[in-house]
């Protein structure tokens, strides 16, 4: 393709970004540098102040559902870390809703065969929602309910377990990710890559996959090249993430396969337990 | 697939008004 008409591509697909992500890079980075002026964040550092936040928490979930009923139904006799548990999977699902509005903005997505588009949403949702934790995350913790609240990492390690193992190797990954110095346009032609990943198992027709896939990497090798001219291998290296985003996410899942057997009353939002079923 | 995976397929479907989670 023209150079021209991949600059397009990445100017779109910025966009599209823009306007389906609420918490963009450059507005969390602004946050965790206390640069926004008067709002820093409500920091979430011990149980005390876990009780003071979760009216932030829950401020902005989606409408009451079955699920939150349950949610609500939950009393401190039942965990905190469950409870907590419980707020980040209605915003993981309603995470899920913005990707899937993401993917659907890719030129030629929502042509291909519809069992495709779920599957490639099935297998990359998890991905993008991990690679997209990363602008979020500083060595010491991570901004949450959309950049209103910091939790500390040390708090997220104190928390009993399976519940402290979840979030250690997203800081790992993250910090290391982070190093890279994407920016949101790039971060947005490097989401459509993921989604756009010929080898998901049970694809009927991977050719038109694949082709999508080549036109929008050229177009991400172009914006490296231009947006970072002096980081040598960017493209390399951040293709090479992938194979360490696929390990994070098979770890995840069996960890979330084991809350399922261990935790009485753990319930899983009916979208997650979609997207995970016969997952890895 | 579609009919194990209900929401996802709703989700790909609607417009991009909310849908009930």
């Amino acid at each position: 393709p023209e150079a021209a008409d991949l600059r397009a591509l990445a100017r779109h697909l910025y966009e599209a970004y823009l306007k389906y992500f609420p918490l963009t890079k450059a507005k969390a980075r602004a946050i965790l540098s206390g640069k926004t002026g008067d709002s820093a964040p409500f920091v979430i550092h011990d149980m005390k102040s876990l009780m003071e936040g979760e009216q932030f928490i829950n401020c902005r979930q989606m409408p009451i559902q079955e699920h939150q009923q349950q949610t609500s139904a939950l009393t401190a006799a039942h965990g905190v870390e469950l409870r907590f548990f419980h707020s980040c999977q209605s915003r993981s699902a309603e995470a899920v809703r913005e990707v899937t509005e993401f993917a659907k903005s890719i030129p030629g997505f929502v042509d291909l065969d519809l069992n495709d588009q779920v599957t490639l949403l099935k297998y990359g949702v998890i991905e993008v929602l991990i690679i997209m934790m990363a602008p979020l995350m500083n060595k010491d913790g991570t901004l949450i309910s959309y950049g209103q609240i910091f939790m500390t990492r040390e708090f997220l390690k104190s928390l009993r377990k399976p519940f402290c193992q979840m979030m250690e190797p997203k800081f790992e990954f993250s910090v290391k990710f982070n190093t890279l110095e994407l920016d949101d346009s790039d971060m947005a032609l490097f989401l459509a890559v993921i989604i756009l990943s010929g080898d998901r198992p049970g694809l009927l027709n991977v050719k038109p996959i694949e082709q999508l896939q080549e036109t929008v990497l050229h177009s991400l090798e172009l914006q490296l090249k231009l947006n970072h001219p002096d980081s040598l291998q960017l493209f390399a290296k951040l293709l090479q993430k992938m194979t360490d985003l696929r390990q994070i996410v098979t770890d995840h899942v069996h960890l979330i396969q084991l809350l399922k057997k261990t935790e009485v009353d753990m319930c899983l939002h009916p979208l997650l337990q979609e997207i995970m079923k016969d997952l890895y | 697939l579609k009919e194990k995976h209900k929401i996802l397929h709703q989700l790909l479907q609607n417009s991009t008004s909310p849908v009930d989670l």
